[in-house]
C-alpha cells in the first residue's frame, strides 16, 4: 500500500499558499466547539481539528492517490467521451477518530470516541 | 455567527445518519444551561479523558480503557436515612438509560468514597447491591469474591458490579434503576454525628461507571464486504428466484 498523497500536514511555510500547482492535498483545519455552537455541552477538547481536502485531482491518476478504478475511468470518460462527465474530486481518503468528553442534560458525564471524525488523507474519486 | 445560531438546526435535517441521531440525543439544547459537574465526578472523568485522548482529543494508542464509551451516572437526589444500629445508610439510585442496540455493555463500577470525613467524626464505608428481600434471593456481600473494592485514593474506591449489573438488571424492559446502599460505620455514636450524617447528600458519595463497546462501527465496517460477497455467492439462482417472484 502506497501512502496516499498529502497524508502529512504540511509545514507553517506551505500551509497558507497551498501546493504550488494547488494539486488535491490535505489542509489542516481547526474550529473551536465554541463556534459550532456546542460548547455548552463538550468539555473537552477545546478545539477540534477535522481538516479538509482540496484541489485539482490530476489527469493521471497515479498509484499513490489511492483512487478506486471507477475514478481512473471516469477521468478518462472526461477526457475522451463526454465532458459533461466530471473529473473526479478531491476528497477524504483515510479518517481517524476523536474522543469526546461531554455532560448530559441530566447531570451525567460521557466519554466517547466517534468514529471518522478528523480527515487524516486525502483521494481523488 | 451562523454556525453557533444553526448547528443543531442543520443537524435536524439530516436525522438518519447516525452521527446525526447521537447528536440529537445527547446534545442537550442550547437553551438549557451546561448541568453544574464537580467535585470527584468531574476530575474522574477528565483523569480518564487525559489518560485515554491527548490535547486534541486524538485517541491515545495505549489506552487502557477498554471501551469507546463510558458513561458517569449519578445518583438521585437522596438524603441520608436516620441512624439503624452501628449503621449510618443511604439509599442509592442510579437510574439507567434504556439500552442502546449498537453498543454493549463491558463493565460496570461503583466509585465510592470508603472514608467519610463529616467535622470531627471520621466514618469508614462500603457500598453493596441492594435487592428486595424474598427467599430466592442472594445479597451478594463486599466481602464475597465477585465484589471486591480497590483502593483508587485515600478516600475514593472502585468496586466491579459487572456481573450484578448484567444479571439482575440490563436485560430489564422498561424503566431499570440500580439500587445499591452506601453503609458507614463510626465506632462511638455521638447525636451530633447523626445530624451532620442526615445532612450528607448521595450525590458526594458515589457514582456509577458504565463501560460500553461500539459494536456498531465494527458492523458496518463489515458490511459491504459480506454483503457483496452473499451477493455474488448467491448470484445463480437465489436472487432470480425472488426477482421473477
Amino acid at each position: 500500500q502506497a501512502g496516499s498523497i498529502g497524508s502529512e500536514v504540511p509545514g507553517p511555510s506551505w500551509k497558507h499558499d497551498g501546493p504550488e500547482n494547488n494539486q488535491c492535498s490535505l489542509y489542516p483545519f481547526q474550529v473551536s466547539f465554541h463556534q459550532l455552537g456546542w460548547d455548552h455541552w463538550i468539555i473537552a477538547p477545546h478545539r477540534y481539528t477535522p481538516n479538509y481536502c482540496k484541489g485539482t485531482c490530476p489527469r493521471v491518476l497515479r498509484y499513490g492517490l489511492n483512487s478506486p478504478n471507477h475514478a481512473i475511468i471516469q477521468n478518462l470518460v472526461n477526457e475522451l467521451v463526454d465532458q459533461s462527465v466530471p473529473q473526479p474530486s478531491c476528497v477524504p481518503y483515510k479518517y481517524v477518530p476523536i474522543s469526546i468528553l461531554l455532560i448530559e442534560a441530566n447531570g451525567n458525564i460521557l466519554y466517547k470516541e466517534y468514529e471518522d471524525m478528523i480527515a487524516q488523507s486525502c483521494t481523488c474519486r | 455567527k451562523t454556525g453557533q445560531q444553526s448547528s443543531i438546526a442543520l443537524l435536524t435535517e439530516a436525522p438518519t445518519l447516525p452521527l446525526i441521531q447521537e447528536l440529537l440525543d445527547e446534545a442537550p439544547g442550547k437553551e438549557h444551561k451546561k448541568p453544574q459537574v464537580l467535585g470527584h465526578p468531574l476530575r474522574y472523568m477528565l483523569e480518564l479523558y487525559h489518560r485515554s485522548a491527548d490535547l486534541y482529543g486524538h485517541p491515545r494508542e495505549n489506552r487502557t480503557i477498554g471501551a469507546t464509551m463510558v458513561r458517569l451516572v449519578r445518583p438521585m437526589a437522596n438524603v441520608a436515612r436516620p441512624l439503624r444500629g452501628p449503621w449510618h445508610t443511604q439509599n442509592l439510585d442510579f437510574p439507567l438509560r434504556p439500552n442502546q442496540v449498537a453498543y454493549r455493555l463491558v463493565r460496570a463500577t461503583v466509585v465510592y468514597r470508603h472514608q467519610l470525613h463529616l467535622t470531627h467524626f471520621h466514618l469508614s464505608c462500603h457500598v453493596e447491591p441492594w435487592v428486595q428481600k424474598s427467599p430466592d434471593n442472594h445479597f451478594p456481600s463486599s466481602e464475597g469474591s465477585s465484589l471486591k473494592p480497590s483502593m483508587m485514593s485515600k478516600a475514593w474506591t472502585e468496586m466491579d458490579i459487572t456481573q450484578h449489573v448484567q444479571q439482575r438488571l440490563w436485560n430489564h424492559k422498561g424503566r431499570r434503576i440500580l439500587h445499591l446502599r452506601f453503609m458507614c460505620q463510626q465506632q462511638k455514636r455521638s447525636e451530633i454525628l447523626q445530624l451532620q450524617w442526615r445532612g450528607t447528600s448521595s450525590l458526594d458519595v458515589a457514582f456509577l461507571l458504565l463501560y460500553f463497546n461500539d459494536t456498531h462501527t465494527n458492523n458496518q465496517k463489515a458490511k459491504p464486504l459480506s454483503r457483496g460477497l452473499e451477493e455474488f455467492m448467491e448470484s445463480e439462482s437465489p436472487l432470480l428466484l425472488r426477482r421473477v417472484r
